[in-house]
């Protein structure tokens, strides 16, 4: 077991580097195993640089760059573990529209293996999904659904 | 393996029977506050075995059954299908599709159904060990939950990596 | 202590069932006074009740629907008690379009008696602000501002 | 009374003096992710006495003080002042402009200034304890924590607002 999370550890590691310098457009970011001071296994922690910036802790990131890391740690296990879907619920609620476009063509790439599934009311976000289900709530507090084909015109 | 179709029946908000097929690539679900966009990933943590009333927002099992609504009586049961295409055999089962079903009654009687044959909670949890259910499905505002974890709590997203 | 407190929680009630209403557009909400089974002071419960709806617990509103409920009661306690001044960190975060568009109609009439500052990244809300400022990052990691008084061009 | 200025000098990311002056009506504040419009709202709320580490994202007392970046050296200190039109008299001082001034260095020294002059931090919450911080300042994904309190929790909303 150990082995194998070592091993583990250390591909997701490597994507998270790369997906933090891809999503920041900049910058880096480690993940880092570290000692249990009571002796059982070790834990994982996080360091990150956003662009321009020093070596911080966690705390000390914007709202948005949180959102923008854990991204990066999500795309990251996803690509050494991939699942038959991802359904992420407004995780891009927090990013500015640079960081939604360098998102939104990370996003893309996870496509490729995994089906992905989105709920957002980012604009940016929406025009890059291949189909589109819009949902609304009834007088009578049904919800219904309605599938709207991306014919190309719902970007505009 | 790719989900391909996710049915939704008189859970939480959706009273009628709601079938949404995926197509390869990204699908958008988008529509206004409290119109139901959440109840649907609710919905899929629920069929995959999710028991935790917080992560599902509920406070009781029958919260997840339609409660009614301006002249329309509540629901009798709830139940949700997930459907795989498992023709690369990935999921640890000869079926080249996949389809995992929970129900459950008023009564407080819980269902889960694989290719329509009963099975135990615990059959299901086997099927969805791989699919590490942290990162597959992500909450409204629980994106950075990693981030705000101790490092020794991380080890479970690894673990279920593994 | 207590009178005056059962005084100001009836003008705030009161109010919050206004504002409730105005922000949904409809709908109804509460603030109940509930004894507290230890036998000490009594707490506050929210009831919410969206358009369309039943009368349901906080747990089961969605994440606009719960902003949306926080809002109203804030500009109901700040109506009650008005403050020199307000300062807002991207509150309409999880609202959609048409429930900007009621936040920020409330958030002017709030602007006739205090000093509204609001951090947004929302389109509809900077439309309606009287003056702008942009905050930008250096290269080297120092914040600087730039006042962009509302010429009217910049709702653009 | 009215805010009508805020200034910030070395405080987080505001390595240079940086001033607000805030007109009547609503003022917006946009900018990317991680530009430091939240670290405004820490620098209003560490102003007016703010003592909670969590509240104001920092894990020491240090944390404040612009700590550097690329080729910039850090601060040795962070000040911040806040302006008050008291003309109506709202605020319990007889002065018709109130300033107030927090100053902390890195050695740890923290000052607390009102109109220039040296006071306690008992001083400030004196002032202060009718503004009733919980409603002032509303900080970055906290709108709806009223809702996650207990209702007995919820009773200090109203005990600052009687
Ligand atoms: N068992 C139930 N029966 C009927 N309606 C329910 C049930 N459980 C939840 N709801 C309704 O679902 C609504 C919330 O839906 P949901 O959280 O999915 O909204 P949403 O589309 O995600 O909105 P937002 O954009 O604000 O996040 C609530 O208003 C609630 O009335
Ligand atoms: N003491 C300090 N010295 C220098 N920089 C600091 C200090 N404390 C925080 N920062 C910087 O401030 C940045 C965060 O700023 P802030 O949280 O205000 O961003 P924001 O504009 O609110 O972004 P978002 O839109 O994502 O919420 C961090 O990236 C961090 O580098
Ligand atoms: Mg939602
Ligand atoms: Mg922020």
């Amino acid at each position: 077991m150990q082995r194998r999370f070592e091993e583990t550890f250390t591909r997701v590691a490597r994507e998270f580097s790369t997906a933090f310098t891809t999503l920041f457009g900049g910058g880096t970011a480690k993940l880092i195993l570290i000692d249990n001071e009571n002796g059982g296994p070790a834990g994982v922690d996080i360091v990150a640089q956003p662009p321009g910036k020093r070596l911080q802790s966690l705390a000390l990131l914007s709202g948005g760059e949180r959102a923008l890391t854990a991204a990066a740690l999500l795309f990251a296990i996803l690509k050494v573990n991939p699942s038959p879907f991802v359904l992420l619920d407004e995780v891009d609620a927090a990013l500015d529209e640079a960081n939604v476009v360098r998102f939104r063509e990370r996003l893309q790439q996870l496509a490729n293996d995994t089906q992905a599934i989105i709920i957002t009311h980012n604009r940016g976000t929406i025009e890059v999904a291949d189909s589109l289900y819009g949902v609304s709530m009834r007088e009578d507090g049904v919800s219904t659904v309605l599938s709207m084909r991306m014919a190309g015109s719902l970007a505009g | 393996p790719r989900l391909t179709k996710l049915e939704l029946h008189g859970f939480k908000s959706f009273a009628n029977r709601t079938t949404f097929l995926f197509e390869p690539g990204i699908t958008a679900i988008i529509g206004p506050n409290g119109s139901g966009k959440s109840n649907i990933s609710d919905g899929v943590r629920w069929v995959l075995g999710e028991q935790s009333h917080s992560l599902l927002r509920s406070k009781k099992t029958e919260d997840v059954i339609f409660a009614g609504g301006n002249g329309k009586a509540p629901g009798g049961f709830a139940e949700v299908t997930v459907t795989f295409d498992n023709s690369t055999g990935w999921l640890p089962i000869e079926f080249s599709e996949v389809t995992v079903t929970r129900r459950s009654l008023r009564s407080g009687e819980n269902q889960f159904l694989i290719n329509g044959r009963k099975v135990r909670l615990k059959d299901i949890h086997h099927l969805t060990a791989s699919l590490g259910q942290s990162y597959t499905v992500v909450g409204q505002g629980l994106v950075d939950a990693a981030l705000s974890q101790r490092a020794e709590e991380r080890r479970g997203l690894f673990e279920h990596a593994a």
